[in-house]
């Protein structure tokens, strides 16, 4: 899956996914990322937050919604991702997730949860300052 | 205000984020952007976790979801179990364009699709064709069945239910999907 988020030099935001979700799904499943709020989340006054990993546990957390809502109140964008993989670890701790967050002001970040075999989540960035496409690595909470 | 225009996407897809921010430096919009960037990698069939040819279903079909979401207005276009159509984000995007609705999903979603003219392509490759006959060869495992009859651990199906509920351990079904298997 790919969640993504843009804001352009204004201030305004949007957010997409894209997948073909799980290995050997039941007919007629349908993952987290069409739904808006769980894949990914835009909200040009406050931030954008897309989700990636299990749909079937993500979905039913909200996390990009959540992480956006965080972020309103003026959380880092980091603390925000962080808070909802802790949220979902509460009840399922072997759960495969990730979620990267971003403000308004362009400040970003992601969190994942902590398993064997999957220890640090990549992403990509790319921003005046980076001034082209670059990976970045977060180490699991 | 240096730290603006931002694109950043989950996994390390550098097309796709090539695309997004190439798009935004053109002077394409924010929604322009993120179409790109996911159309690039529908493309692209990255990390076989996007677009075509990836992740067949229990009848080795693959099937896409998509949403696009503008963060201005709150409008979202997606579509879903979409069928037959290589592009999800951009028929995620006609959602937005040409109706009043949020979400399509199945074989609707595929017509809605071919009515703004996107071609209907069979999604299934020689990889996606391999995976799914490799599953068949191992009695349909792994699986997303519980509390049914044949036990769904050791048998394909066609399933029906059981009357009687196994508490199952939650990380034997969890670590089913991971790093190559995930939404």
């Amino acid at each position: 899956t790919i969640g993504m988020i843009v804001i352009g030099q204004t201030g305004s935001i949007a957010a997409g996914t894209s997948t073909n979700g799980a290995n050997h799904k039941i007919q007629g499943r349908v993952g987290d990322s069409p739904i808006a709020g769980a894949g990914a989340y835009a909200d040009s006054t406050a931030g954008g937050a897309a989700a990636t990993g299990d749909g079937d546990i993500m979905m039913r957390f909200l996390p990009s919604y959540q992480a956006v809502e965080y972020m309103r109140t003026g959380m880092d964008p980091t603390v925000a991702c962080q808070k909802v993989i802790s949220r979902i670890q509460k009840y399922h701790p072997y759960f495969f997730g990730a979620v990267i967050c971003a403000n308004m002001s362009g400040s970003y970040g992601a969190a994942c949860n902590k398993l064997p075999g999957f220890t640090q989540f990549h992403f990509m960035v790319s921003n005046p300052t980076l001034r082209q496409p670059s990976e970045q690595i977060v180490d699991c909470i | 205000a240096s730290q603006l225009p931002l694109a950043i996407n989950t996994w390390a897809f550098r097309r796709a984020a090539e695309a997004a921010w190439s798009t935004l430096q053109a002077g394409g919009s924010e929604m322009d952007a993120v179409e790109k960037g996911c159309g690039q990698c529908e493309i692209d069939q990255c990390d076989g976790s996007v677009g075509y040819g990836g992740s067949p279903d229990e009848h080795g079909e693959t099937t896409l979801d998509a949403m696009i979401m503008d963060g201005n207005t709150m409008q979202v276009g997606a579509v879903a179990d979409l069928r037959r159509i290589k592009n999800a984000i951009g028929v995620a995007r006609k959602v937005i364009e040409h109706t009043r609705h949020t979400l399509l999903v199945g074989e609707s979603a595929s017509m809605f699709a071919e009515s703004m003219g996107f071609p209907c392509e069979d999604l299934t490759t020689q990889s996606s064709l391999s995976i799914y006959l490799k599953w068949l060869n191992r009695s349909c495992q792994p699986n997303f069945w519980k509390n049914v009859t044949p036990d769904a651990s050791k048998s394909c199906g066609p399933y029906k239910q059981t009357a009687k509920f196994n508490k199952e351990e939650q990380t034997v079904w969890e670590r089913r999907i991971q790093i190559s298997n995930h939404d």
